[in-house]
């Protein structure tokens, strides 16, 4: 139990000294360990990708080397930490280039492969590789797979990257991709497909971006694709207006992995208003939406704008009256926040006595 | 946060003491 907390230490120096005894005495430490642990397959996932994490963020050749070689082995390659290793590794990290060089021929599957792939899409934005690794023939196939993939939530991160991958694609062997991405189930995935298709100098995707701007569910997408791209003016005037900047707030949230993992089927305005909101100590906008998830066991809920935007899912139904939810969230976020005025269980009640005492 | 040399010290010897 203790070895996960010492790791932590090694994310967490602050001075020079410390990180130059951390670098020669702790991290051969790692090395050693990590060596002893493939050696003799006494693998514990958990551990290991802890320590490679601790490689990643120190950037050493060393920690690199044995990242590529857990890689290669396909070391628990379906955990999300994947994605925290390999985010490690931007245009200022000095073993990038290796990583990407040195991986380009191995397949990899699962979380790993697509965190790869999100690197090699950011490494080839900024120049730092000339030529992208994903741009075979069997790469190809493997994007393909992604982008056909019925099982969309699965691989829907993987689909968004296989997109935004296109511009550095070989253009023969990325007409086929381009053409499933475009026509993708999922508009995350045919937004960036579209600024694909617009970098690769096919202007007319632009009205695509366009028209997806009006959709809060997936506004902020598009815009954010608007201004990559530096067409900040042809956001539509609608989308810049609060009750529309709110619901596609909340749709964002909804959007996340760990929540639904996709923007909601149907989102109304159940209300709004100005009250003076304790947990930030100010008079400000809120707003509360129900939504509804057409598949889904849950079905829906509400979600809270204004303050931090989230949903009480289990806790929270469009049946209540609004001012119990806002008093629900005011208690969750002082909890949140270990402000001395939260109570210890979340209720109506004591969250109503709470903004009832300041409005 | 390890802030000095001293600490940082500690830390990776408990960490050969741990792995040993």
């Amino acid at each position: 139990a203790a070895f996960p907390v010492l790791l932590g230490l090694f994310e967490s120096i602050v001075c020079k000294e410390a990180m130059h005894v951390m670098q020669e005495q702790g991290l051969p430490l790692l090395y050693a360990a990590f060596d002893h642990a493939l050696s003799c397959e006494r693998l514990d996932a958990d551990d290991l990708l802890l320590i490679l994490k601790v490689f990643a963020i120190h950037g050493t050749r060393d920690g690199a080397e044995r990242i590529v070689r857990a890689a290669q082995l396909g070391i628990a390659s379906q955990r999300t930490m994947w994605s925290v290793i390999l985010e490690q590794f931007d245009e200022e990290h000095p073993q990038s280039v290796f990583m990407i060089n040195r991986l380009k021929d191995s397949l990899l599957l699962g979380t790993l492969g697509i965190a790869y792939l999100q690197r090699a899409n950011r490494l080839a934005a900024v120049g730092a590789i000339q030529r992208h690794p994903f741009d075979t023939d069997a790469r190809c196939r493997q994007m393909t797979a992604w982008l056909r993939d019925a099982d969309h939530l699965r691989h829907l991160q993987a689909a968004i990257a296989v997109a935004a991958s296109l511009p550095y694609l070989d253009q023969t062997r990325g007409r086929d991709l381009l053409a499933l991405a475009l026509d993708h189930h999922s508009p995350c995935v045919q937004i960036e497909a579209a600024v694909s298709t617009i970098r690769l100098g096919n202007l007319s995707a632009r009205k695509l971006l366009i028209r997806w701007c009006s959709d809060p569910r997936y506004s902020r997408i598009a815009m954010r694709s608007l201004r990559f791209l530096g067409w900040v003016d042809a956001v539509p005037a609608g989308c810049c207006h609060p009750d529309f900047l709110a619901t596609a707030d909340l749709c964002q949230w909804l959007s996340q992995p760990n929540e639904y993992g996709r923007p909601p089927d149907r989102i109304e305005l159940m209300d709004t208003r100005v009250l003076y909101w304790p947990p930030t100590d100010d008079l400000r906008q809120v707003w509360l939406f129900s939504y509804h998830y057409d598949d889904h066991e849950c079905s829906g809920g509400v979600g809270m704008v204004g303050s931090v935007t989230c949903s009480l899912i289990g806790e929270t139904t469009s049946d209540l009256p609004a001012a119990d939810v806002y008093a629900l969230h005011c208690c969750c976020e002082l909890q949140n926040n270990g402000d001395r005025r939260a109570p210890r269980y979340r209720s109506v009640k004591a969250g109503k006595t709470l903004v009832d005492r300041y409005n | 946060n390890v802030s000095t040399a001293e600490e940082a010290t500690i830390i990776c010897d408990t960490v050969a003491v741990l792995l040993a």
